[in-house]
Protein backbone atom coordinates (compact mmCIF):
# COMPACT_ATOMS: atom_id res chain seq x y z
CA UNK A 1 0.00 0.00 0.00
CA UNK A 2 0.74 3.59 -0.70
CA UNK A 3 2.25 4.82 2.60
CA UNK A 4 1.25 8.87 3.23
CA UNK A 5 3.12 11.22 1.87
CA UNK A 6 5.99 13.24 3.41
CA UNK A 7 4.96 15.69 5.93
CA UNK A 8 7.36 19.01 4.76
CA UNK A 9 7.15 20.64 1.52
CA UNK A 10 8.91 19.12 -1.01
CA UNK A 11 12.25 21.23 -1.57
CA UNK A 12 11.81 23.74 -4.35
CA UNK A 13 12.48 22.81 -8.04
CA UNK A 14 16.54 22.53 -8.81
CA UNK A 15 18.64 25.42 -10.48
CA UNK A 16 17.97 23.18 -13.95
CA UNK A 17 14.56 23.51 -13.80
CA UNK A 18 14.10 27.32 -12.73
CA UNK A 19 16.41 27.83 -15.80
CA UNK A 20 13.22 25.95 -18.23
CA UNK A 21 11.35 27.96 -16.28
CA UNK A 22 13.06 31.48 -16.78
CA UNK B 1 -6.39 -4.68 -18.11
CA UNK B 2 -2.65 -3.73 -17.41
CA UNK B 3 -2.28 -0.07 -15.91
CA UNK B 4 -0.07 1.90 -18.00
CA UNK B 5 1.55 4.13 -15.80
CA UNK B 6 3.14 7.62 -17.09
CA UNK B 7 6.78 7.82 -17.80
CA UNK B 8 9.40 10.56 -16.41
CA UNK B 9 12.52 11.21 -16.71
CA UNK B 10 14.36 12.47 -13.84
CA UNK B 11 16.12 16.09 -14.47
CA UNK B 12 18.30 16.73 -11.38
CA UNK B 13 19.63 13.89 -8.35
CA UNK B 14 17.78 13.71 -5.52
CA UNK B 15 18.41 12.47 -2.29
CA UNK B 16 15.81 10.97 -0.11
CA UNK B 17 15.53 12.75 3.27
CA UNK B 18 12.71 10.75 4.89
CA UNK B 19 11.89 6.77 4.70
CA UNK B 20 9.52 7.00 2.68
CA UNK B 21 11.38 8.86 -0.39
CA UNK B 22 13.94 7.52 -3.03
CA UNK B 23 16.69 8.43 -4.20
CA UNK B 24 17.34 8.92 -7.92
CA UNK B 25 19.77 10.16 -10.23
CA UNK B 26 19.50 12.43 -13.16
CA UNK B 27 18.18 10.62 -16.62
CA UNK B 28 16.51 7.80 -14.37
CA UNK B 29 12.90 6.56 -15.75
CA UNK B 30 10.61 6.48 -13.45
CA UNK B 31 6.83 5.72 -13.15
CA UNK B 32 4.20 7.57 -11.69
CA UNK B 33 1.64 6.45 -9.14
CA UNK B 34 0.04 9.04 -7.57
CA UNK B 35 0.33 12.59 -8.33
CA UNK B 36 -0.02 14.28 -4.81
CA UNK B 37 -1.13 17.81 -5.16
CA UNK B 38 1.39 19.00 -2.37
CA UNK B 39 4.33 18.22 -4.81
CA UNK B 40 5.42 14.99 -3.82
CA UNK B 41 4.86 12.05 -6.12
CA UNK B 42 4.54 8.27 -5.40
CA UNK B 43 6.96 6.65 -8.14
CA UNK B 44 8.43 3.05 -8.34
CA UNK B 45 11.81 3.11 -10.71
CA UNK B 46 13.07 -0.52 -10.91
CA UNK B 47 12.29 -2.70 -7.60
CA UNK B 48 12.81 1.15 -5.48
CA UNK B 49 9.13 2.78 -4.65
CA UNK B 50 8.66 6.11 -2.88
CA UNK B 51 8.08 9.91 -2.70
CA UNK B 52 10.13 12.47 -5.03
CA UNK B 53 9.31 16.16 -5.82
CA UNK B 54 7.46 16.61 -8.81
CA UNK B 55 10.01 19.33 -9.72
CA UNK B 56 12.59 16.70 -10.22
CA UNK B 57 10.64 15.35 -12.91
CA UNK B 58 9.83 15.82 -16.42
CA UNK B 59 7.55 14.20 -18.92
CA UNK B 60 9.21 11.50 -20.92
CA UNK B 61 6.74 12.07 -23.78
CA UNK B 62 7.44 15.34 -24.44
CA UNK B 63 9.30 17.33 -21.99
CA UNK B 64 8.70 20.73 -23.33
CA UNK B 65 4.57 20.23 -22.54
CA UNK B 66 3.62 22.66 -20.04
CA UNK B 67 1.09 20.11 -17.45
CA UNK B 68 0.65 22.97 -14.82
CA UNK B 69 -2.71 24.88 -14.79
CA UNK B 70 -3.28 28.11 -16.14
CA UNK B 71 -3.12 31.03 -13.57
CA UNK B 72 -6.31 32.40 -12.37
CA UNK B 73 -5.51 35.90 -11.37
CA UNK B 74 -8.51 36.36 -9.90
CA UNK B 75 -7.86 34.24 -6.96
CA UNK B 76 -8.96 31.40 -4.92
CA UNK B 77 -9.92 31.77 -1.10
CA UNK B 78 -7.76 29.46 1.10
CA UNK B 79 -6.36 29.14 4.76
CA UNK B 80 -3.26 28.62 5.74
CA UNK B 81 -3.31 25.90 8.05
CA UNK B 82 0.25 25.91 9.18
CA UNK B 83 2.79 28.88 9.30
CA UNK B 84 5.58 29.35 6.79
CA UNK B 85 8.25 31.21 6.87
CA UNK B 86 9.93 32.69 3.76
CA UNK B 87 13.64 30.81 2.69
CA UNK B 88 13.80 32.53 -0.46
CA UNK B 89 13.09 35.81 -1.92
CA UNK B 90 10.15 34.61 -4.36
CA UNK B 91 8.45 32.88 -0.94
CA UNK B 92 5.65 34.86 1.12
CA UNK B 93 5.63 34.44 4.99
CA UNK B 94 2.34 33.57 6.72
CA UNK B 95 1.17 32.32 10.53
CA UNK B 96 -1.40 30.12 10.79
CA UNK B 97 -5.33 30.84 10.09
CA UNK B 98 -4.33 33.43 7.47
CA UNK B 99 -7.06 33.92 4.25
CA UNK B 100 -5.43 34.02 1.06
CA UNK B 101 -5.81 34.08 -2.58
CA UNK B 102 -4.19 30.90 -5.05
CA UNK B 103 -3.47 32.90 -7.87
CA UNK B 104 -1.26 29.67 -9.71
CA UNK B 105 -1.46 26.20 -8.44
CA UNK B 106 2.02 24.66 -9.69
CA UNK B 107 1.89 20.51 -9.79
CA UNK B 108 5.17 21.18 -7.48
CA UNK B 109 3.83 22.01 -4.87
CA UNK B 110 4.54 25.71 -4.20
CA UNK B 111 1.58 27.83 -5.15
CA UNK B 112 2.02 31.61 -6.05
CA UNK B 113 -0.39 33.15 -3.23
CA UNK B 114 -1.35 36.92 -2.88
CA UNK B 115 -2.25 38.34 0.72
CA UNK B 116 -2.82 41.94 0.71
CA UNK B 117 -0.15 43.69 -1.90
CA UNK B 118 2.32 40.70 -1.27
CA UNK B 119 2.20 37.62 -3.22
CA UNK B 120 5.05 34.54 -3.17
CA UNK B 121 5.44 30.94 -3.45
CA UNK B 122 4.25 29.49 -0.57
CA UNK B 123 3.89 25.53 0.18
CA UNK B 124 0.42 23.86 -1.32
CA UNK B 125 0.30 21.56 1.78
CA UNK B 126 -0.24 24.26 4.48
CA UNK B 127 -3.39 25.44 2.28
CA UNK B 128 -6.98 24.70 3.27
CA UNK B 129 -9.64 25.55 1.05
CA UNK B 130 -11.86 28.50 2.35
CA UNK B 131 -15.42 27.07 3.46
CA UNK B 132 -13.93 23.63 3.90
Amino acid sequence: SIKNPPQNPPPRPPPEMRRKQA
Amino acid sequence: APIILDTYRVIADFEKTSKHEITLHTDDLVEIVEKNENGWWFCQCESKRGWIPASYLEPLDGPDEVEDADPNYEGEEYITIQAYKAEQEDEISLVVGETVEVIHKLLDGWWVVRKGDENGYFPSMFLSKAGK
